[in-house]
This record gives structure tokens, C-alpha cells and sequence, in this order.
């Protein structure tokens, strides 16, 4: 797995066809709501259950 | 019927006269452990037909001497209902007896992937008509297969299940490489772990949020291959390779612009890390999966 196959899976996720230039002021202080970082764990744990259960 | 502007349209119901056996195999404990599943072929016997049941059939029925044999994997739910899938199908001559072989790999496949206990391996074999419709005699009626039991008591004869297994002791991948000793030409197949710094690329600055790196992996070394005798009986099996054969999705936290505002959304990319490697034949039947 190397970056670039993240990024092509990531623009083609997003329906992107260039990644976006984003300034750190864009992102500075953004604070992650509980609900959003709820979903990615639980998808984190997903993930990790399936490699388990492959095991 | 009843009216002059319509042409009358006959309906003519066709029936489909078939013979159908269910052949029951128990199969717990008969594929050993750690073992990879690489043929099973149903053998029936086909029983000649009488001299005189061929010369009635051929002066009935000149063009027809032959049947369609079906073979299909049955499975009981658990809510009663049956289903079927369909395995193989084929026309056999009525002129011709003597043992057949039919490839009933998937049906083994999708009772593998039976939750336990298992129910026993259920093949369920028909005999149709070759054609349906009027004018076709019932040829099929004298492809009879042997059963089991048969009156000489010597079971001569009697379907058969024959289950071709590699062990995969010797033929299939180790799980994870070890990671003080580095990776030859001779390493046997096995899966490597490294680190991805998403934060050392340029694209992803700014943009992924979580998580700034992950534990990837890759399949590497070699499998052992086949000896020649099992390659000139399997013909279809090519070398054996060191594949992913199991992927899961890999999460992340991206942000998102919109109307001049950045928020962060929830991605899940699919087949994105290796969850195990195997040593598997180039041109083996990839499983279908069985459908709930």
C-alpha cells in the first residue's frame, strides 16, 4: 500500500479530482465533535473485529 | 375467444417429467484441518440400458438419446425454507454407461461456509428431458444412475464423493513474517508489517486529520508448488503466488471545505489494508459467497 493508492481512493471517495489546498489557518483550532470521532473509532473497532474474527 | 378481433392464443402447459435423487453426504471431520479444498468431484454410475428399452426408445424417438443431468446444492434454512444452487448441468447419452464425473467444488465451498453445526452436504441430482415440448420421447426416463444399497449388496457402484485437499502445513502461507529476519527468495509466503507516515506527504497536509500514520502490510516470499504429479491431474491449477487474500477498510478524519468553512467528515476507504496472506493457484475458483 503506498500514498498515492490513499490518495486515488481518497478523491475518488470525496468525488475529487485534485486533493484540496487547505491553509493551516483553514484547520487551526478546529476541534473534532464528539459524534464524528464516535463514528471513527467505531469504524477503527470494525476494522479491527473483522482482522480478529480472519484470525 | 369470444371476440373476432382477437386471434385465439392456445396455451399449451409442457410438463417437465424429472427424476430427481438427493444424495447425502455427512461431511464433518472428512476435510481435515489447516487444509485447502481443491477439487471435489461427484462420481455416479450410469447403468446401461437394456438392449430392448434402446430399440423401442430409437424407433420412437429417432432424434432424442439424450438427458439433461442437474446437479444442484440444496440447503435448509433456518427458517424452514430450502434453497437451491445451481452446480452443474450437462447432457448425457443414453448409449453410454459407466462411471461420470461432475465438478460439485462450489457445493463443498458454500457448506463450508455453513455455520456450525453443519447440516450434511445435500446434492440434489435431476433428470429432465433434453428438450421440452411435444414429440420428444422420454429418453431421459432410462438414465437411471446407481444408488446406494444396490440388490448385490457389494455397494458397487454407489455415488461417490471424492475430495481432493492440499495441506496447508506445507502448501500455505505462515501469517507474519518474523520480523528480526529478512525477507529472501526463500521466505515462505507471509505478511510483512510496516509503518505509512501520512504525515510526510505533501497532499495530505492539512487535509487528513486522523490518523497522522498507520501499520500497513504486504504479502511476501514464496509458496511452495505443486509436484508435478498433482499438476498434470489438476491441469487448471496454475503456480501457486503469495497473495492478499483478505482486506479490510481503513478509516480516516479529512476536512472537508465547504461554502468557506472547514469541517471534519468521516471517511472509510474499502480493501485498503492486507488482513491475511495466502498461497493460492493462479486460476483456482475463487468462492462465491453464499447468500444469507
Amino acid at each position: 500500500l503506498t500514498g498515492e493508492q490513499i490518495l486515488g481512493s481518497l478523491l475518488q471517495q470525496l468525488q475529487l479530482d485534485q486533493p484540496p489546498v487547505l491553509d493551516k489557518a483553514d484547520v487551526e483550532g478546529m476541534v473534532i465533535p464528539s459524534h464524528v470521532r464516535t463514528q471513527y473509532v467505531a469504524l477503527l473497532q470494525h476494522s479491527h473485529a473483522s482482522r480478529s474474527r480472519g484470525k | 375467444r369470444f371476440s373476432q378481433n382477437l386471434r385465439e392464443v392456445a396455451g399449451r402447459f409442457l410438463v417437465s417429467e424429472t427424476s430427481t435423487h438427493l444424495l447425502v453426504f455427512g461431511m464433518e471431520q472428512r476435510l481435515p484441518p489447516n487444509s485447502e479444498l481443491v477439487q471435489a468431484v461427484l462420481r455416479l454410475f450410469q447403468e446401461p440400458v437394456p438392449r430392448t428399452a434402446l430399440r423401442r426408445q430409437k424407433r420412437l424417438s429417432p432424434h432424442s438419446a439424450r438427458a439433461r443431468v442437474t446437479i444442484e446444492w440444496l440447503r435448509f434454512r433456518d427458517d424452514g425454507s430450502n434453497r437451491t444452487a445451481l452446480i452443474d448441468s450437462r447432457l448425457v447419452s443414453i448409449h453410454e454407461s459407466g462411471w461420470k464425473a461432475f465438478d460439485v467444488t462450489e457445493a463443498v465451498n458454500f457448506w463450508q461456509q455453513l455455520s456450525r453445526p453443519r447440516q450434511p452436504l445435500l446434492l440434489q441430482v435431476s433428470v429432465q428431458r433434453e428438450h421440452l415440448g411435444p414429440g420428444t420421447w422420454s429418453s431421459h426416463k432410462l438414465v437411471r444412475f446407481a444408488a446406494q444399497g444396490t440388490p448385490d449388496g457389494k455397494g458397487q457402484g454407489e455415488p461417490q464423493l471424492e475430495l481432493h485437499t492440499l495441506d496447508l502445513k506445507d502448501y500455505g502461507a505462515q501469517g507474519n513474517c518474523d520480523p528480526e529476519a529478512p525477507v529472501t527468495e526463500g521466505t515462505r509466503c507471509c505478511r510483512q508489517e510496516m509503518y505509512l507516515d501520512l504525515q510526510g506527504m505533501k497532499w495530505a497536509e492539512n487535509w487528513i486529520l486522523e490518523p497522522p500514520g498507520f501499520l500497513t502490510y504486504e504479502c511476501v516470499g514464496s509458496c511452495l508448488q505443486l509436484p508435478e504429479s498433482l499438476t498434470s491431474r489438476w491441469p487448471f491449477l496454475g503456480p501457486r503466488q503469495c497473495v492478499a487474500s483478505e482486506m479490510t477498510s481503513l478509516p480516516m478524519i479529512v476536512s472537508v471545505k465547504e461554502g468557506g468553512r472547514t469541517r471534519p467528515q468521516v471517511v472509510s476507504l474499502p480493501n485498503m489494508r492486507v488482513q491475511t496472506c495466502s498461497c493460492a493457484s493462479d486460476g483456482a475458483l475463487i468462492p462465491r459467497r453464499l447468500q444469507p
